[in-house]
């Protein structure tokens, strides 16, 4: 799954998610992907979220909605980041995933569950991609 | 004394299984970096891809227009082969695709789940997006409608990879799968629900295994001879299969 955030020169906010679903699914399954507030989620006035993994697990607590939603209450990003990722862990202590946060200002933070995660940022002081990794 | 209290601290925080990191840098520091692009996981190309659109030197594009730029570029690339079409097939062996787009200036949102023979699932998002009042379409329903807003298709979405990690699968008598409760446990369906299934047919017996606590650890099925156990605690999911 690839999900995406871009703030553009004025502050506006789009987030997107692609992605083919899980290997072997039962025919008709969605996961996650394309569940406003679980795969990605944005506004202008707060930030954005992106987020992987278990899609079956993660829609069931629309973890960028929450994490957006906590920026907004006054949140700085990774512990917006933390805390949806350390819900969902609380009751499935196996579940596998990770969201990335970002804010307003554009300052970025990510939380991850059961793997080592891998987020991607390009802004106007880098001379080209730099990934961030998130370790267990 | 002052080691211990380290040790015991190291130790909470192993306990907690999760990890976090953040950026360098405060707000201040970066309120003149925009435009910004962010996306999970290395996809390196998807990033340039939604940086080219955003930062172009006329005043770059819309936001919504580069996260397009950026989920297609990883879709015609195939990211990890968890993203686009040519991977993750279903029990069928199909390819579906699911995409969402959604602008923070508006709160318009666009999406697209379990889109049959149509390539560009960031696309017909953002088709749904902008020429429907409405948020989400499915199945070959959302396929009609992208193609009817232009977009290319009917195509197929398998690839002699995922053809072959399908065929590899129904080899392993389709394990591990998604299915829970259900008979047979460990071989390909049909399936059936397990309640039913026992009231049908004496032969398969369900056995129920607790452990010293009294909880259930596992639950076996007993049919022709065999004890099998349910996969449904099975980890599936990782950087190669997943949402």
């Amino acid at each position: 799954t690839i999900s995406m955030t871009v703030i553009d020169k004025m502050g506006h906010i789009a987030v997107g998610t692609s992605t083919n679903g899980a290997t072997f699914k039962i025919p008709g399954r969605v996961g996650d992907g394309p569940i406003p507030g679980s795969s990605s989620y944005a506004d202008d006035e707060v930030g954005a979220c992106g987020a992987t993994g278990d899609g079956d697990v993660m829609m069931r607590f629309l973890p960028c909605y929450q994490v957006v939603e906590s920026m907004r209450r006054g949140m700085e990003p990774l512990d917006a980041a933390r805390d949806a990722i350390s819900r969902i862990a609380r009751k499935y202590p196996d579940f596998v995933g990770a969201v990335f946060a970002i804010n307003r200002k554009g300052v970025h933070a990510g939380a991850c569950h059961g793997w080592t995660f891998q987020y991607s940022v390009r802004n106007s002081s880098m001379h080209d991609v730099e990934v961030i990794t998130v370790y267990p | 004394g002052r080691s211990s209290v380290r040790l015991l601290l190291g130790l909470l925080l192993l306990r907690f299984n999760w990890c976090s990191a953040a950026s360098g840098g405060g707000a201040e520091e970066l309120a003149g970096t925009f435009p910004v692009v962010v996306s999970t996981w290395p996809f390196r190309e998807a990033v340039r891809a939604a940086w080219e659109v955003i930062s172009a030197a006329d005043g770059g594009g819309s936001a919504v227009d580069a996260v397009v730029a950026g989920c297609s570029a990883c879709e015609v690339l195939r990211c990890d082969g968890t993203v686009g079409p040519g991977g993750s097939p279903d029990e069928n062996g199909e390819t579906t695709l699911d995409a969402l787009i959604m602008n923070g200036a508006t709160m318009e949102i666009g999406a697209v789940a379990a889109m049959r023979y149509v390539k560009d699932g960031i696309k017909a998002a953002k088709l749904v997006m902008e020429h429907s009042k409405h948020t989400l379409l499915v199945g070959d329903k959302a396929t009609s409608f992208a193609i009817s807003m232009g977009l290319p298709g009917p195509s197929n979405l398998s690839s002699p990879e995922s053809i072959e990690k399908w065929e590899n699968w129904r080899q392993n008598h389709c394990q591990p799968n998604f299915w829970k409760n259900v008979a047979p446990a460990s071989s390909c369906g049909p399936y059936h629900p397990i309640n039913s299934v026992s009231a049908e047919s004496e032969d398969d017996v369900k056995d129920v295994v607790h452990d010293s606590q009294g909880g259930v650890c596992q639950e076996w099925f007993q049919n022709d001879n065999l004890l099998e156990p349910m996969n449904s605690h099975l980890k599936v999911v990782n950087r190669h299969n997943h949402d």
